[in-house]
């Protein structure tokens, strides 16, 4: 009986170590394992494989409930806004969904508000470039809102079938900068009632339990309605994603798996867990 | 906070005479938990509660008439000195233009670092020149140029289809030319497992020799910092770090994985996205900000 205890303790002990290892979080790993516990039946306990199996599968559930794919036919035009933590992948992610919209037959627009970042509109210029998209855009230095009000009008005329709005990275702890993000949607509501009809909260893969604080914080001050999860192409498993989808309950649209604009996948709540014990 | 828990944990030990292994048992794990919500490395953590354990059932501790104090105090001391070790400033030593090579992940902050650092280096009465040598990212090079112009410090045109190694070369050329004391050369985010991008940084650093190979790594990474900073260090030597995005609210326990898996020192940290959000490292301010 003592060896079996032994066992069970060190299974749970290596399963607990592949969690805290992918920034699942101790807590989060903790909890996951003690739902795991009372699955677990008696004559069980020395069955590590069935045991993550369990694991996987409460994980599953979890991410399960959050793959919502994005319906952009829901309006026109169909608006989405980005949002997020400075360098987690805003801009690039626009490219990867306006290079997605257009493969479906989309008209895609884009608008570059940020425009504080040096070089941040011509980095979208760029990628509108290569898409072949338009960027409404401003000054550097102007009025984020101001171009939102822009995009929305010129995404009317247009008719565009979907406009993407990029906007400046902004860590979730500046006051101000929530505050310029929420004039931003103001603004879009009041032009085009509805809208946005989709905000994206882009979190980076490879950032650790500070992702729940981002999250959190986000959906307290201004909302949103979305995550994408970006830099899952590199050895980071982005393993924060369980503990926001337990307690936040926000789709995860899709994951960002490189820097090109068709680096794109829709969140598969399978393939997320499987590759978490790779 | 940290403090604060092990103060209840400790309360509730008081009236049972000496501190057990078993009290001990209870207080590391308040502290491996607290660590680990810090994004400090599993394996680190594993490291550092074992060297713990080890002071904690000592004389300082056992004989205290104030025992939580003193593993509070303890627990301080000992991320303090994993952080710290001698205050480490820039190598500028060595012919003119020192080349000082500014690596890492995709979006850690290294364009917004260089300009920071030339800022740094203007107000110490040193010339910068700023070297643009990511050709991968959109509008990376306009980046760089913008943040040169507002500090009105010289940027180099790369020639397009040049590669980054040949860019270096021709850069730090004219850098020479203009009589710069250091050259900051500003390379693509990339990541560690990319054997033929690590290559190309290998290559960078044997065109130029820099005195300098500083590795950026955002505050807020989580469990692969220590893999990450590991595989740059394995390729470069890297000779310092500098820690991003400190002005946000995540604990940074990722600096202590770096630092004490590479041993290579922290210099600077970045606090905000202006130019002159750039301060020296202080081992001890990140050291309660990691307990909590
Ligand atoms: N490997 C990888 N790199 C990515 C991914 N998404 C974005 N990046 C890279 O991350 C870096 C930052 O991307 P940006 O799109 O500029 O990020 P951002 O959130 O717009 O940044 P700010 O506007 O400065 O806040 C760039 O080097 C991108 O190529 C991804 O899914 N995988
Ligand atoms: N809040 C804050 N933002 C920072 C800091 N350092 C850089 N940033 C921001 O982080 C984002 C990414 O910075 P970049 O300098 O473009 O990062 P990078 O490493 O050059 O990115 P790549 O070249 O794509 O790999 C930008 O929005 C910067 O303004 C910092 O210390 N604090
Ligand atoms: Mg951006
Ligand atoms: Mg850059």
């Amino acid at each position: 009986v003592l060896g079996k205890k032994k066992i069970d303790e060190e299974t749970f002990e290596n399963l607990e170590e592949i969690l805290i290892t992918s920034d699942v979080g101790p807590r989060a790993a903790l909890d996951l394992i003690e739902r795991v516990q009372k699955k677990v039946k008696y004559g069980e306990y020395d069955k590590a494989d069935r045991i993550r199996n369990y694991l996987k599968d409460e994980i599953l559930q979890i991410l399960a409930a959050r793959q919502q794919s994005l319906d952009t036919s829901k309006a026109t035009p169909f608006v989405i806004m980005t949002l997020g933590v400075n360098g987690s992948g805003k801009t690039t992610t626009i490219a990867k969904l306006a290079n997605q919209f257009q493969s479906e037959g989309k008209k895609v627009l884009l608008a570059a508000a940020d425009t504080f970042r040096a070089a941040a509109i011509e980095q979208l210029e760029v990628w509108g470039g290569r898409l072949g998209c338009d960027v409404i855009k401003q000054k550097k230095g102007s009025d984020p809102s101001a171009v939102a009000f822009d995009a929305v009008h010129a995404a009317k005329a247009r008719k565009a079938d979907v406009l993407i709005i990029d906007t400046a990275g902004r860590l979730h702890t500046k006051v101000n900068l929530i505050e310029e993000l929420k004039k931003i949607k103001r603004i879009i509501e009041r032009e085009h009632p509805g809208a946005p009809h989709e905000s994206l909260l882009v979190l980076d893969a490879t950032t650790g339990q500070n992702a729940i604080s981002q999250a959190k914080t986000f959906r307290e001050t201004l909302g949103y309605t979305g995550i994408i999860l970006t830099k899952l192409d590199g050895s980071a498993k982005g393993g924060v994603i369980v503990g926001i989808c337990d307690e936040l309950e926000i789709p995860i649209r899709y994951i960002g798996i490189g820097e090109q604009m068709d680096d794109l996948r829709e969140f598969n709540a399978r393939e997320f867990v499987d590759a978490l014990f790779d | 906070s940290l403090n604060e828990r092990l103060t209840v944990v400790f309360r509730k030990l008081k009236g049972h005479g000496k501190l057990t292994e078993e009290n001990i048992k209870g207080i590391l794990r308040e502290i491996r938990l607290a660590l680990l919500e810090a994004d400090v490395n599993f394996r680190v953590v594993k490291d550092f509660i074992e060297i713990l354990r080890k002071r904690s059932i000592g004389q300082e501790v056992l004989e205290s008439l104030t025992p939580a104090q003193q593993v509070i105090k303890i627990v301080n001391e000992e991320v303090t000195n994993l952080l710290g070790g001698e205050r480490s400033s820039l190598n500028l030593t060595g012919s003119q233009p020192v080349p000082l090579m500014f690596v890492g992940l995709q979006g850690s902050g290294k364009t917004t670092t260089v300009g920071k650092m030339a800022r740094h280096l203007v107000r110490g009465n040193q010339q910068p020149f700023l070297i643009p040598a990511d050709v991968s990212r959109p509008a990376a090079i306009e980046q760089l140029r913008q943040l040169g112009e507002s500090l009105q410090v010289p940027v180099y045109t790369p020639q397009p289809g040049d590669s980054p190694v040949a860019i270096c070369k021709k850069a730090l050329d004219e850098a020479r030319g203009r009589g710069c004391a250091a050259a900051l050369i500003d390379t693509a985010g990339r990541w560690h497992v990319d054997e033929p991008l690590m290559e190309e940084l290998r290559a960078i650093q044997r065109a130029v020799n820099p005195k300098e190979v500083l590795f950026l790594a955002d505050a807020m990474t989580g469990q692969e910092a220590v893999n990450v900073a590991c595989k740059f260090d394995e390729v470069l030597n890297i000779t310092g770090v500098i820690l991003t995005k400190m002005d946000g609210d995540a604990r940074g326990g990722a600096a202590l994985s770096i630092k004490s898996v590479t041993q290579k020192p922290i210099k600077f940290i970045g606090t905000g996205e202006k130019l002159d959000d750039f301060e020296i490292f202080y081992p001890e301010r990140l050291s309660s900000r990691i307990l909590g």
